[in-house]
């Protein structure tokens, strides 16, 4: 089970920045913080709210940093035309998360 | 906090 993540480690930290210029509270941002972010995509809302689901691993409605990575990265690649997935394959969950 | 009617924590449902 030692599959690495598929998030780069210079992708992680494109998306660490934009986690960290919206004001994360104790590590984690708020649905209401992330939402305009993803809305700016230009995704279907149906889309971004399965790229929540799949993002939000502990279904706390926050998402932290690594969950962050997931949405984004997801949204990256919804628009370079990848279907977004129904369940999250393992590759892209965080380690830490596993 | 979202009024989706469910316990919903998807801020796009």
């Amino acid at each position: 089970v030692d599959i690495p993540w598929v998030v780069k480690p210079e992708e992680k930290m494109k998306f660490d920045s934009i986690f960290d210029s919206l004001g994360p509270v104790g590590g984690i941002l708020t649905g209401d913080k992330v939402k305009p972010v993803l809305l700016n995509s230009k995704l279907p809302v149906d889309i971004l709210g399965r790229v929540w689901e799949l993002s939000d691993l502990d279904r706390d409605g926050m998402l932290d940093r690594d969950e962050f990575s997931v949405a984004m990265y997801l949204v990256y690649r919804a628009l370079e035309g990848e279907p977004v997935p129904m369940s999250l394959p393992p590759p892209l969950v965080p380690p830490s998360k596993r | 906090q979202y009024p989706t009617g469910g316990s919903s924590t998807n801020p796009f449902l």
